[in-house]
């Protein structure tokens, strides 16, 4: 995981997203002030009314408004992807796309509707689910144009990275590796209704930053942990766990161990505690996600509208 | 930073520059996809190019030095790789010993098992598509039609893999295959370093089927369960499988781990066939001569 | 990776999704390997 571009180039701490975003905020705020003082300076004939009406409507977004904006359309990106019936993989990939776009343009260079559907577009080719573009503008009612020419914007912000890994195949593997070690004593029509309701909440988690702050399967755990506490916590105890008193016991043995590699299970290098709070932290974060009204979206769509077109005013 | 300075190739799809990486003097391979060519956008080849290089770090893989767009193409920045397996095959006045094509499987099969551990098909393995570096390094070149290994319930298309390499399951259409079909083309390619000759050179897709047959028996239910439920099963033509003294007269320099290597990347379950663990482990690798170091390679 | 942190136990594991892919004639035919898929699960979730 550490070799692939989703670890290289698309993780962060909270600290570096947050700087990462009030930067390109912060550039493009100072080249939309620029645009409109230089328009305002060329038309010296505007009223004071018209004066007051662009300083107060066509007011640059901040950083936070562009981001509740991003994660509005992405879940736009979302229910277009249910409507066109795509496969779960080919939906995170969009979203990731979708998303990871806007981590290097702003909304007010690019508008979140224009990319939409090249997200889309570029995920079903990247997912083997090929669909030509004539044949996807009519399933979306758009122009092909459209969405090619957005398509190598997309791909360039991306710096050509198009390999995503998702929760879900995490899930899967963990959904056989619980059987396997808490052997006998897990239902499996319940772990099957633990599966359904994981996977719907992995489908959640597309949309917040826990994509860039965990890796796959840390989000997986953290939603199995949503799921059910008490399962997840006895499997990850029994997995990666063993008690003080083993421990001593076990690192010696381990050591003996390792001089005669057996099939039996080798001593993990991960700490537990660490693991427990990491995927606690995740699963706070799971739980907590403000989603933005349709009002509020309208009202920095009107932001973004102004800003782009100030002489409307 | 970089520079395109000799025409070396021209496809369908891309053109083919070799050129310099000014910062360093490294000497790279530029290949400029026309986006114009495909009414799709960004063409499929070059986007699963640029998808699986960009996770795959391995000195028997071809590394993509930079991706970038210019004039409106996308242009791929790949090390540049002087030859390939074909040119050596077909060079009759390079002598080659057992020890080299050791060091060729070898090295392929590395290159192979790190495709298939990052769960990556290749899907066009073949001699052409296996470059060699000036030390001597063979690396696997051209994802253009590698995907990443299905999911369960996914289907495939069977109308890969250049035809001579291609893998039975695919010459029946199979759609759910795996990982072996790059094993089949790695067992052919292997019997065309020791033959210096084209191993299954079928004339067209129904030939490929019958050549394949021919030389390696035709399969039964028995050895391959369902195989008779292909659809163009019924149409083929009933052939025995070699003895091991046929195959000893066919490789007459290949020794008994070698023939026991080729047989299991051949073998015609795809269930059964060795995979790419399998096949580093074999006894071939460990009993002399040693697999000739790459630098001393032809 | 010499120490991965799963084992591989095929007949441990009630996949009912997977086991009915291999009984299908096509799958049989094809190849279809449920090892392959739980490795490649099991590898994602411990990657």
């Amino acid at each position: 995981y550490r070799h692939s571009s989703q670890y290289r180039l698309w993780s962060f701490t909270k600290e570096q997203l947050e700087s990462r975003r009030r930067a390109l905020n912060v550039k493009v705020v100072d080249k939309v002030n620029e645009k409109l003082q230089d328009i305002i300076s060329k038309h010296n004939d505007l009223s004071q009314e018209e004066l007051n009406a662009i300083n107060e409507k066509a007011v640059p977004v901040t950083m936070e408004e562009e981001l509740k904006f991003v994660n509005f359309f992405a879940k736009k990106v979302q229910s277009f992807c249910h409507s066109l019936n795509l496969p779960t993989e080919v939906c995170a990939t969009a979203i990731s796309f979708f998303r990871r776009f806007f981590l290097v343009n702003s909304t007010m260079e690019i508008h979140p509707k224009h990319i939409l559907l090249a997200s889309i577009f570029l995920a079903c080719k990247s997912e083997n689910y090929f669909i030509g573009i004539e044949a996807f503008a009519k399933k979306t009612k758009s122009q092909p144009t459209t969405i090619l020419k957005y398509e190598f914007d997309v791909l360039e912000s991306l710096q050509f990275t198009l390999l995503n890994h998702h929760p879900y195949r995490p899930l899967h593997g963990f959904f056989l590796d619980i059987q396997y070690i808490l052997h006998g004593k897990v239902d499996l029509n319940y772990m099957g209704q633990i599966y359904t309701n994981c996977k719907r909440r992995i489908t959640e988690t597309l949309l917040t930053d826990v994509v860039y702050h965990y890796t796959p399967p840390q989000i997986t755990l953290a939603c199995l942990l949503i799921d059910d506490e008490a399962l997840t916590l006895k499997y990850l105890e029994v997995k990666f766990g063993s008690p003080p008193e083993e421990q001593k016991e076990s690192e010696t043995e381990g050591m003996k161990r390792e001089e005669t590699p057996s099939d039996t299970k080798l001593p993990s290098n991960l700490k537990l505690q660490t693991l427990t709070a990491l995927i606690r932290e995740c699963q706070a974060m799971i739980l907590n996600v403000e989603t933005l009204s349709k009002e509020e979206a309208t009202k920095i769509d009107a932001k973004l509208h102004y800003c782009q077109n100030p002489m409307l005013l | 930073d970089y520079t395109k300075e000799k025409k070396a190739g021209e496809g369908t799809y891309a053109v083919v520059y070799l050129g310099t990486k000014k910062s360093t003097g490294r000497s790279i391979a530029v290949k400029e996809i026309k986006t114009s060519q495909f009414k799709d956008g960004l063409d499929m080849s070059a986007l699963r190019e640029v998808k699986f290089l960009q996770e795959l770090k391995h000195v028997n893989v071809i590394e993509l030095v930079d991706v970038f767009m210019a004039n409106d193409n996308l242009n791929l920045v790949l090390e540049f790789l002087p030859a390939d397996l074909e040119i050596i095959i077909k060079d009759t006045s390079i002598m080659f010993s057992p020890a080299d094509i050791k060091s060729w499987i070898l090295m392929t099969l590395r290159g192979v098992h790190h495709c298939h551990r990052n769960f990556i098909l290749h899907r066009d393995l073949k001699p052409n598509n296996l470059l060699l570096a000036p030390d001597g390094q063979l690396k696997i070149a051209d994802f253009g039609l590698a995907r990443l290994m299905a999911s369960p319930q996914e289907i495939l298309t069977s109308n890969v893999v250049t035809r001579w390499y291609r893998a039975p399951e695919l010459l029946f259409g199979a759609k759910h295959y795996t990982s072996a079909v790059d094993i089949w083309s790695v067992g052919v390619i292997f019997a065309e370093l020791m033959l210096r000759i084209p191993y299954l050179p079928g004339k067209d897709d129904v030939d490929q089927i019958n050549v394949t047959f021919r030389a390696l028996g035709t399969p039964t239910d028995a050895d391959w369960p369902e195989v008779s439920s292909f659809s163009n099963y019924n149409k083929i033509q009933i052939y025995p499988p070699p003895s091991r003294e046929e195959l000893r007269r066919r490789f007459i320099a290949a020794t008994e781990n070698a023939l026991e290597l080729i047989s299991g990347m051949m073998i015609m379950n795809p269930k059964k066939r060795w995979d790419a663990v399998k096949c580093l482990q074999s006894q071939y690798f460990q009993e002399l001569p040693e697999p000739t170091l790459p630098q001393d390679l032809p | 990776d010499l120490h991965k942190r799963y084992e591989l136990v095929e007949n441990e594991y009630n996949d009912s999704f997977i086991r009915d892919l291999q009984k299908k004639k096509e799958y049989i035919a094809s190849g279809f390997r449920a090892d392959f898929i739980y490795d490649r699960m099991l590898t994602e979730a411990f990657m």
